[in-house]
């Protein structure tokens, strides 16, 4: 997360690390259900083999040494069929929810998200030099509407009517590498929803560059059938 | 068919305090409406009807000259006309407040003989609107609304009133509000609330004072002119004629050589970016070709290569000569007390353990809930739009009236907020009471989407959806759709179709703190809240974080 602010601890507590089988971070990802993580796509192409993925959860610190941890294995790996960016995990074993893990509300099927919705992302991923290193960061900014995302000085029609922009448009705050996979949340009411999964940008923090997440809201049809059918 | 309250803006919470008024009886808003249009000891230019004792008050100011007051369970309607500041056609209907002439010299009032005896007084035209010094058009005059002038040497001249952009547009047609519904090719516009074929963000509730109605094209972000998502599968937007107004556009206030604000109104001739580029014309696209020409944006003074905010940047900025910086911010010196906005300061860095709830009656209340009890989302503190106000920080400094959180800045019963919903001016906020808190009990795992309990209420109770249907008295509750023995048009399966208003359950349609409740069967008693248990808070909800966020955004 460039600039943003280290969060407070455990106040994102769907907010997983994604690792190698020897526990070096390199995704992040979000707790949809005690067994099941959603992630990008793009984060697994290292491998195809779950026993190659860790997740980390109830952390704080990258270096997730805190009691809170809980460490999973993977035990199924799911893309999204068409290619898009965006993935579920089944953990080998239910994650515990307590204080520190707890997971995040689901939008409904294909609800939209307004124009300059106040949005929120976190991840342990590149500061570009803003500080916070190895700790869980946070930003906020609002989402932008595809059609001015479009426009030539924007990313000029690169997103498509299933990805979601957000961001500041003279650029100073973002996600970025490491970040990917991770949520982007929206108050509703009393509660968190998450409305995107990170996924790519023009750099990172850019002016007229936000960043681009998948509109997690069309693919809640996919998730139920995966989840009840595996 | 329309209704007599189309000619009407209506507001919910809010409440006129007005000398000139008269008290009726009625059974529904549409009656109160026929007693406004008829009202003949004053210009009834609004009226209040509170839905549950059904009384209606005919009002001859609105909130353009009284004082607004927030009040529970009363609607203000405003009759229209009175509130616009610019004239149809040729201004016969004018009814705004403008009181000078087109060369500024202040009118003569009508019911006055001095300087001049007037062939057009209030008595001989008593529908003319001839009230106070204000222009008019009584003669039905082509040229529109004029006034008799105080100077003796000039008997009458006209007024200089902006045409309302309903049939054309000023600019780029930002205040659009006319009903051209199709694009520049043909194609038929897609309604705003709809996300078929093409689903977007512009969702009216999102854009309040964009007048995003039915299918009209209409310019929410800047855009040259006019636009709107289409019909077609294969278009997904297009911009649409709209005639431009033949009248000037309205007279904007003077510009300035300094910064202020965020310089939109900086008319300034500085022309280098801060790191020293030199500015691109606004009328060349060279080197960075872009869409704001002075053609595009005839109102925001594009003029050489001055720096400019035309589009609610942060501050004035301009394409620049250089290939590698297509545009940069000036550095425009400050004018005089207009001090940059300081910077947030951040909160200390250490883990809070707080539920989302508020002691006393909240005045104290610093967290970031920003929904109200019916779902609304909190209009920020700083805007005056939908609603203005005057709860502003400077007027309230310890109230901490920051971003859109909830905030009790007038000591009322509970933290509430103004309401993005340009029809409901306030409402209490979404926030338990902390001493109705229950420790939590054993963790057990949640379901990501909760099933709502129909034996007892979360919060108000305003998602109830059980079988009670009797009042805590023991009356038994009237069918919602029935009007015997009470009457009444406000609360109905019609006019709110998702308050789950079924037989005669107890309901909350209207989100009243004190939870459901019913009209009854007994003629003596109009209505009564029902007793319904209140629901164990769920130890771990979807979405809810046991330690509050920071919510922190960069400045």
């Amino acid at each position: 997360i460039v600039a943003g602010c280290i969060s407070h601890p455990h106040s994102w507590p769907w907010q997983i690390s994604l690792r190698t089988s020897f526990g070096l971070h390199f995704c992040g990802g979000t707790l949809i259900d005690p067994q099941w993580v959603l992630t990008a796509a793009h984060c697994l192409e290292k491998s195809s083999r779950p026993a190659a993925y860790k997740v980390y959860l109830g952390l704080h610190r990258e270096r997730a040494l805190e009691a809170s941890v809980q460490k999973r294995g993977v035990e199924k790996l799911f893309k999204e069929p068409h290619r898009v960016d965006i993935a579920l995990l089944k953990l080998s074993s239910p994650a515990i929810i307590n204080d520190y893990v707890i997971p995040i509300c689901l939008p409904k099927e294909n609800s939209m998200l307004g124009g300059r919705e106040k949005c929120y992302v976190t991840g342990w991923g590149e500061t570009k030099g803003t500080g916070g290193d190895g700790y869980l960061k946070e930003t906020g900014f609002p989402v932008i509407e595809n059609k001015i995302c479009n426009r030539p000085e924007f990313l000029n029609g690169r997103v498509g009517n299933h990805e979601l922009c957000a961001g500041n448009i003279h650029g100073g705050t973002d996600s970025c590498q490491g970040d990917s996979g991770g949520p982007l949340v929206c108050k509703d009411q009393d509660k968190f929803v998450q409305h995107g999964v990170t996924s790519w940008g023009l750099g990172c923090a850019q002016p007229m560059k936000p960043g681009v997440y998948v509109r997690v809201s069309n693919y809640i049809t996919w998730i139920k059938n995966v989840m009840e059918n595996n | 068919q329309g209704t007599i309250l189309d000619s009407y803006v209506r507001t919910e919470g809010a409440w006129l305090l007005n000398p000139k008024k008269q008290t009726y009886k009625t059974n529904s808003k549409e009656e109160c409406a026929e007693r406004c249009e008829n009202e003949n000891t004053f210009i009834c230019r609004a009226f209040l009807f509170t839905s549950k004792d059904q009384q209606c008050l005919t009002l001859a100011e609105n909130t353009k000259t009284a004082v607004i007051f927030r009040r529970t369970d009363a609607v203000l309607y405003e009759k229209r006309i009175y509130l616009l500041e610019c004239k149809m056609r040729n201004g016969v209907d004018y009814r705004g407040t403008e009181a000078k002439t087109q060369r500024g010299v202040p009118c003569q009032k009508w019911s006055d003989n001095v300087p001049h005896k007037p062939n057009y007084t209030p008595e001989k035209y008593p529908q003319a609107g001839l009230e106070e010094n204000y222009c008019r058009n009584p003669d039905n005059d082509e040229k529109g609304p004029w006034c008799y002038t105080t100077d003796p040497a000039t008997r009458f001249d006209y007024c200089n009133i902006p045409e309302c952009e309903v049939e054309c547009m000023h600019c780029s047609g930002e205040n659009y509000h006319g009903v051209v519904a199709t694009t520049e090719s043909g194609l038929e516009c897609q309604r705003w609330d709809s996300q078929k074929p093409h689903s977007h963000g512009y969702l009216p509730e999102n854009f309040p004072e964009k007048d995003l109605k039915m299918n009209y094209c209409r310019n929410p972000d800047g855009e040259p002119r006019p636009w709107c998502f289409t019909t077609s599968p294969t278009k997904r937007w297009e911009y649409c004629d709209v005639p431009r107004c033949t009248t000037p556009p309205p007279v904007p206030a003077p510009g300035r050589q300094c910064l202020s604000g965020r310089g939109e109104d900086y008319q300034g001739t500085i022309s280098v970016t801060e790191s020293g580029n030199t500015c691109q014309h606004w009328s060349s696209q060279s080197p960075h070709r872009h869409a704001r020409t002075p053609e595009n944006y005839p109102c925001k003074n594009l003029e050489e290569n001055y720096c400019r905010n035309p589009d609610g940047e942060k501050m004035p900025w301009c394409y620049t000569t250089n290939r590698t910086a297509r545009w940069e911010y000036c550095t425009i010196p400050f004018c005089d007390g207009a001090e940059p906005e300081a910077p947030a300061v951040d909160v200390p860095d250490q883990a809070q353990i707080t539920e989302e709830c508020y002691e006393g009656n909240g005045v104290t209340y610093r967290g970031t809930a920003s929904f109200t009890l019916t779902g609304k989302k909190c209009q920020a503190w700083s805007s005056m739009s939908p609603h203005r106000h005057n709860k502003t920080a400077d007027q309230f400094p310890n109230a901490d009236l920051k971003e859109n959180y909830c905030r009790n800045p007038d000591a009322d019963r509970r933290p509430w907020c103004y309401t993005t919903d340009p029809s409901v001016r306030w409402e209490y906020c979404n926030l338990k009471k902390c001493s109705d808190q229950v420790p939590a009990t054993l963790p057990k795992p949640p379901q990501t989407t909760l099933e709502p309990n129909h034996d007892c209420i979360h919060g108000n109770g305003k998602d109830y959806r059980g079988t009670v249907s009797k009042t805590g008295r023991g009356r038994t509750c009237q069918e919602w759709s029935s009007q015997i023995p009470h009457s009444h048009d406000y609360f109905t399966p019609v006019t709110h179709p998702g308050a789950g208003l079924d037989k005669n359950y107890c309901r909350n349609p209207d989100g009243d703190v004190n939870g459901p409740w019913c009209y009854t069967t007994d003629p003596r008693k109009a209505w009564e809240y029902c007793d319904i248990p209140k629901c164990p808070p769920a130890q771990y909800e979807c979405g809810i974080s046991k330690f509050r966020p920071k919510l922190c955004a960069q400045r």
